[in-house]
């Protein structure tokens, strides 16, 4: 699973 | 979802909104790097790539389609339907030197060493500089007119608020990605002069005449 900052932004 | 993030979306909606209102109510491109927009294209077409595969909300995902949409519209716009009015003499920025350096940086310096993620970083660093031929061009042709000013405002303005967006999801979030603030702040730090003309000349009513 992606550890990095979530994607949730434009 | 935060107020500066939501103004920030509905900045960069109205930008885009702008630029094709300009273009088809003066059926002309005139003044706009068709550089620049190929840039946008290629920004959110390497950035939505999870479209269809991560779905965050209705509002995201609907923006996303407008964003790349309107992306290919304006390229449209400028280089078939409206080309005669494409003034390709003065949108000579050499793209090159901009693509070649941001994707070898986002092969370098990423979260996490996968096509997608790679992919991500390389529309972050991209968009940061994309508009660099559109103000290029409005350097050289040593104005730009009024409504296009207002579309950079927006443009502007928008990754400048998304810089307040990541103040405020840090403080209250503990959301921290290091690698969009610091590509947000160069992006917002090249509007800088734009935005001292235009709040200084745009904002009088007078016209804005970048060093030529």
């Amino acid at each position: 699973e992606f550890s990095g900052p979530k994607k949730d932004e434009l | 979802m935060n107020i500066f993030r939501l103004v920030g979306d509905m900045s960069h909606l109205l930008a885009i909104i702008i630029l094709l209102m300009k273009m088809w109510k003066s059926r002309s491109v005139a003044g706009i790097s068709g550089k620049s927009q190929i840039l946008f294209a290629i920004v959110f077409t390497t950035r939505y790539l999870d479209l269809f595969t991560s779905f965050v909300s209705i509002y995201n995902t609907s923006m996303k389609v407008f964003f790349i949409g309107t992306s290919y519209v304006t390229v449209y716009f400028i280089y078939q339907h409206f080309k005669p009015t494409y003034d390709s003499n003065h949108d000579t920025f050499r793209v090159e030197f901009l693509i070649v350096p941001v994707g070898g940086l986002a092969f370098l310096v990423n979260h996490e060493f996968s096509l997608l993620e790679i992919l991500w970083t390389f529309s972050i660093y991209l968009e940061s500089v994309a508009i660099l031929p559109q103000l290029f061009m409005v350097s050289k042709t040593g104005e730009a007119e009024s409504i296009t000013s207002h579309y950079l405002f927006a443009l502007g303005s928008y990754r400048a608020l998304y810089l307040l967006n990541w103040i405020y999801r840090y403080y209250f979030e503990g959301f921290f990605d290091l690698i969009a603030v610091v590509a947000g702040c160069v992006q917002t730090i090249l509007y800088c002069d734009f935005f001292y003309l235009y709040i200084t000349k745009v904002l009088k009513g007078k016209k804005i005449s970048l060093p030529a």
